[in-house]
């Protein structure tokens, strides 16, 4: 069975798809067998892998018509790592879905026919918390939280920490929180270091220590369809994904 | 009649709360009558501005019950710039407002109350094209785009030009775009010179001449509850968003 993790945060741009396209990258990188879905209609997450022609089936297809997610899973350039892309009309799904019944479930039903297949699945999700949000965290085991280090990050914790407790009472019991990341972290300002120490009080162990600094290469590699990794192995963005990676393996074998 | 402009784009995190809070903080210094209205249940342009505590009404309110906005304008630090608060109810109005009659128009029936009093109405909106920010189109006269020199960015152009003609074409036959606003750009880095070249081809005489340069004091500025003119005037940041004030005026009584 794999372990199902949404990468979730309402705030805008705080690093959501970088973190999920690099993760699931390194994670395959170390040998597990990685799916990642790209529930975002923006595709972020698709173009990043450098997947451009669309799909006979898509997303927006299975989740309608139930179509098996298998018709739709794509290989990447990452040896174990596999993808299922975003397509526009997923924005359509949020309203067209609105009065079927199980809506929240019909990711969770779905995945049940391909979840032996990998180790993780991730699960990339839009900068909202409309019906895909609430699919992806309904059937995931955890949420990974990125957070920016900027003001209104701080402004959004307890919103958030509020949806994850909403979702955990009424559709699924066992999420829990993978961890909280700190994303963009800029060491030679005093905002960024400021935020980090609230975040640290505010989530204690639940804080990856791994902490993701800003770094250009992490926003060069999309333009070239590459993870990181493939990109630039050497650069500290690539270097600290790797870190995480590991992190949340070792914490798997502890916890 | 005051002018309408909803500050909109579904990419997350590209600086809307900061340019909807900073253009009509410098508008109002140049002696416009502004109101900005925060269309967001993040709510952070309503901190942006220092405003804490809730009123008894709230926008939702308004929304619902049809409530006058007059009872929801609060007064701000800076002269001729007031303000209606967002608060957390509004992600509910969403699924609540889905089946209400007329639901794309409730907000510019109610601007029709106040219009008059102000020469410009700004409306920061939610990085998701769901029913706020469709009432915020619906409603304006024009919508400012801020795109972030970033590679997501040019991705996420066609979707959002298809937005705006989709919303014209169905909801409201005169929104024009005000413009396309650069923000967040950095000279030194190749990236954000390629993404603005591209973009400058895109949108060629779309594009403020005005550039937002990356400028920690319009990050730290949200965490005193103060537009940027009032907490560091001689900053980059606070020019070029006075200089966005008078390119918008300069081009109202030429265009
Ligand atoms: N550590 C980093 N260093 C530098 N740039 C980064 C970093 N992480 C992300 N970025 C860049 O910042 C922007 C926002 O990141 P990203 O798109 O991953 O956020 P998101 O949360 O997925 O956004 P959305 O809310 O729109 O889905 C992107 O242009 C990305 O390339
Ligand atoms: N020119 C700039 N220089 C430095 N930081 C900036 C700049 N503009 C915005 N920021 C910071 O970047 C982050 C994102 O900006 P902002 O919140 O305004 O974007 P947004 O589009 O409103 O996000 P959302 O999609 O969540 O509504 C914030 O932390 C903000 O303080
Ligand atoms: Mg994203
Ligand atoms: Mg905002």
């Amino acid at each position: 069975m794999g372990k199902v993790i949404s990468i979730a945060n309402q705030k805008g741009g705080v690093g959501k798809t970088t973190t999920a396209v690099n993760l699931s990258a390194c994670l395959a990188y170390l040998g597990e067998k990685v799916l990642l879905i790209d529930f975002d209609a923006q595709a972020n997450a698709t173009s990043s892998l450098g997947i451009y022609d669309k799909s006979p089936f898509t997303l927006y297809q299975s989740l309608l018509f139930l179509e098996p997610l298998q018709k739709i899973i794509l290989d990447t350039e990452v040896l174990n790592l596999k993808m299922i892309p975003a397509d526009k009309q997923l924005a359509a799904a949020v309203l067209e879905l609105a009065n079927v019944p199980q809506r929240e479930y019909l990711l969770r039903n779905l995945l049940g026919a391909v979840n032996d297949d990998f180790t993780y699945i991730m699960i990339d999700t839009p900068p909202s918390l409309n019906l895909l949000t609430i699919n992806a965290l309904s059937a995931s085991d955890s949420v990974l939280i990125p957070i920016q280090c900027e003001y209104f990050a701080l402004e959004g914790v307890t919103d958030l920490m509020d949806t994850v407790s909403r979702i955990r009472r009424s559709l699924n019991t066992n999420l829990r929180i993978e961890g909280v990341l700190l994303t963009m972290h800029d060491d030679r300002t005093n905002l960024s270091n400021q935020v980090a120490d609230e975040l640290r009080r505010f989530f204690g162990k639940q804080l990856f220590q791994t902490i993701i600094p800003r770094n250009i290469r992490l926003a060069e590699s999309p333009s070239f369809g590459k993870p990181v990794i493939l990109y630039d192995a050497k650069c500290r963005g690539a270097e600290c994904y790797m870190n995480l990676a590991k992190e949340l393996l070792s914490c798997e074998a502890k916890c």
